[in-house]
């Protein structure tokens, strides 16, 4: 019910 | 060669403090021009980033690219250990690369310096949302007094550390958390009359979940200024942005919660 994406996998990398 | 002159209680030791229990290591980039600094949680679902023009950071002076690692913990022990009145400043030298000196000098001139080794963590660089993203990728803003919203923060945190929703539409915002043993609603309306104060601008509702133990260890940080700007998105994290000085400025990201 409350999976929880990293924030990391939002913003790519530089 | 860096130097940053800090002061018990400025925002970068403010930041330094409300990430202690959520982070090990603040990078932080100096150049010519000002202080980036940006930490990630140990459990990769929050980032909060300070951004600080030299132009706002009396005292200043880098003369190169620097990036370092520095153990919050260590640089927090050693401020706390520092009388209010004392001038503290940073320092990264090419003599002693690898290490950073904090010199805290009292209005009598007696002098402490406390060095500790530099953390060797890969610096993560992100590409966080500029206006343009904002724009595009994010549907609602609200700009609200950073003393309530830290109130309503402290106050879901309370009830349930795990799950919270913000949702906003034209006419209201409203936070909710999910305790172990009841829920709590806050609702605050659109006021026609005084948009100064409190302001939603929303191009279409939007509902996020979040964790709201994260919001509420920020909202510390952002009673730094008059008021927080909160950038809602039904795709990408919850932004939370307040001002510092005159151009520097603290943000931060929550992930948010994926409903079914």
């Amino acid at each position: 019910l409350r999976s929880q994406p990293t924030i990391k996998s939002f913003f790519k990398r530089v | 060669m860096l130097e940053l002159p800090l002061v018990k209680g400025d925002p970068f030791h403010h930041v330094m403090e409300a990430i202690l229990d959520l982070s090990d290591v603040a990078h932080v980039v100096c150049t010519t021009r000002g202080l980036n600094l940006l930490a990630v949680d140990t459990k990769h679902l929050a980032i909060v980033s300070l951004l600080f023009p030299a132009e706002d950071f009396k005292g200043y002076t880098c003369d190169e690219y620097i990036s370092i690692g520095i153990p919050i913990r260590d640089l927090v022990n050693a401020i706390r250990c520092g009388d209010d009145k004392d001038t503290i400043t940073l320092k990264v030298g090419e003599e002693n690369f690898g290490t950073i000196t904090l010199s805290f000098v009292s209005p009598e001139k007696n002098t402490v310096d406390y060095e500790f080794r530099l953390v060797d963590a890969k610096l993560e660089r992100f590409r966080l949302p500029d206006r343009h993203f904002l724009r595009s990728k994010y549907q609602g803003s609200v700009k609200m007094p950073s003393v309530e919203f830290r109130r309503i923060c402290k106050c879901l945190s309370n009830f349930g550390d795990e799950y919270g929703v913000i949702s906003v539409t034209d006419e209201d915002l409203t936070y909710f958390a999910k305790g172990t043993d009841g829920d709590v609603y806050v609702e605050y309306k659109q006021q026609e009359e005084d948009t100064t104060i409190f302001k939603i601008d929303v191009r279409e509702p939007v509902r996020l979940a979040f964790n709201p133990k994260y919001l509420n260890t920020f909202a510390k940080v952002f009673t730094l200024s008059g008021q927080v700007k909160l950038f809602l998105s039904k795709t990408h994290p919850l932004m939370v942005e307040c001002k510092i000085g005159q151009k520097g400025r603290i943000r931060c990201f929550v992930a948010p919660k994926v409903e079914p």
